[in-house]
């Protein structure tokens, strides 16, 4: 806190809402992102039938100092933060990772003929963390 | 295991893994340290070519036997029913199966009798090769499914007898006969716009696919007849020869990357905030392994 004061512009900003806007909402924070693929384009769509469309998502952006409440993040992930900024920067900062999935059907045609209806684990990230 | 070239399909996944001293002249991939090897050939197809270096391991692949119009049409039915649009599996609590196989009879040899009185008797001999059902796959249910391809009246009644026999070819006696289980139904449906019929056949297959049967060998009579059951005198045979069916395999897939809704269902409701852990053991609904006792739990509560 003490730092973020002395980092404070000594004359205060023209516009105060946008100068508090930045801590309330800073710009490209941990974030779950969009991502589309179809199997043709990986000229998979011979042997993977169903979906024809498939979406991923992925997780982006920069873990804030103070994450706790936020992410569900465990208090871990604050301790790393301090041991990077304070102890040693090797430490890596705490990363932006999915924390849950969705599974996804897949109906595929087996190298035998035989066709094959699946459902798999973890396919769709549909949260993220910071860890 | 004999011979040092032959390679031996793995049980567990049904990939062909080689065996040692024959990894270094097969698939570069197969080079790979034993213990990412492992872990490699439990992969179901899918992730394997996700987990692959690129696409050109994937397009190096064997082509791929096309399958039958009429099984692509029904799976591609039974995705619609089990899935939404995105690919999410519908939160459908009735059914515990993860997998669903479709295997079309890999041959075929067909008697035909044509007996006037009784309608036209059909009997096809099928063979099943079941060799992509991995050990971890446990049978839930199998069926037989026919599709009827005739041009008959919509909301016609049918009546079928048919008469189903396995051929297991007993290794151990000398003389090594066949022996063949048998069974016989009638069954009685109603044709409407959707000419598919199954037939539940989980009781009579069990004892074969839970000793890891990799081929069935099944020949299947059918005898139809057209009009009221209870009037025999309108009945008449139905000059109608059903395509040979396709055997569906309904199966639980007990390894870590396939999905299991009571898992879910379970973690959702036990801790609704934290994401799931990874390392919590799968409950299998239908043994009880991984199932803490009630009093084990109260009592750490207590304490």
């Amino acid at each position: 806190r003490d730092e973020s004061l002395k980092e404070a512009p000594a004359i205060p900003p023209s516009n105060l809402s946008d100068y508090f806007k930045q801590f309330l909402f800073p710009q490209n924070e941990c974030e779950l992102h969009n991502f589309r693929l179809s199997f043709s384009q990986l000229k998979w769509d011979k042997w993977i039938i169903a979906p024809h469309r498939y979406s991923p998502q992925y997780c982006k952006g920069d873990c804030p100092r103070v994450v706790g409440h936020r992410y569900g993040s465990p208090v871990h992930t604050m301790v790393q933060n301090i041991i990077y900024e304070k102890l040693d920067s090797s430490v890596p900062k705490p990363s932006c990772v999915p924390a849950e999935y969705n599974p996804l059907s897949v109906l595929t045609i087996e190298p035998d003929g035989s066709i094959v209806y699946k459902e798999y684990e973890d396919m769709i990230a549909t949260k993220c963390t910071c860890r | 295991p004999h011979s040092r070239a032959r390679v031996v399909p793995d049980k567990t996944s049904g990939l062909v893994v080689a065996p040692e001293d024959t990894a270094s002249e097969l698939h570069p991939l197969l080079q790979l340290p034993k213990s990412l090897r492992r872990g490699y050939a439990l992969l179901p197809p899918l992730l394997k070519v996700l987990s692959d270096r690129g696409p050109r391991n994937w397009e190096s692949e064997a082509p791929r036997l096309q399958p039958d119009s009429r099984a692509l049409r029904y799976m591609k039915r039974l995705y619609k029913m089990f899935a939404t649009k995105e690919g999410v599996p519908k939160a459908n609590k009735s059914h515990l199966y993860n997998t669903v196989r479709l295997f079309t009879p890999c041959s075929e040899c067909k008697h035909r009798h044509r007996d006037l009185m009784k309608g036209d008797f059909h009997s096809v001999d099928l063979l099943f090769n079941l060799d992509r059902v991995t050990a971890l796959e446990h049978l839930l249910k199998s069926v037989l499914l026919y599709s009827f391809d005739t041009s008959l009246p919509i909301s016609s009644s049918i009546t079928c007898m048919c008469h189903l026999s396995v051929k297991e070819h007993d290794f151990s006696s000398q003389v090594c006969p066949s022996i063949s289980r048998s069974i016989a139904f009638s069954l009685h449906f109603e044709v409407r716009k959707r000419k598919w019929v199954k037939i539940d056949v989980t009781s009579f297959l069990q004892p074969l696919i839970a000793t890891n049967r990799r081929n069935i060998h099944m020949a299947v009579n059918f005898t139809c007849l057209m009009g009221d059951p209870q009037n025999t005198k309108l009945e008449y045979p139905i000059n109608m020869a059903p395509v040979p069916p396709s055997l569906l395999l309904y199966l639980n897939d007990t390894s870590e990357q396939a999905y299991h809704r009571w898992n879910s269902l379970r973690h959702i409701r036990k801790n609704p905030v934290r994401p799931r852990q990874r390392n919590s053991p799968r409950v299998d609904p239908l043994g009880d392994k991984g199932k803490e006792n009630p009093q084990g739990k109260r009592a750490s509560r207590r304490r």
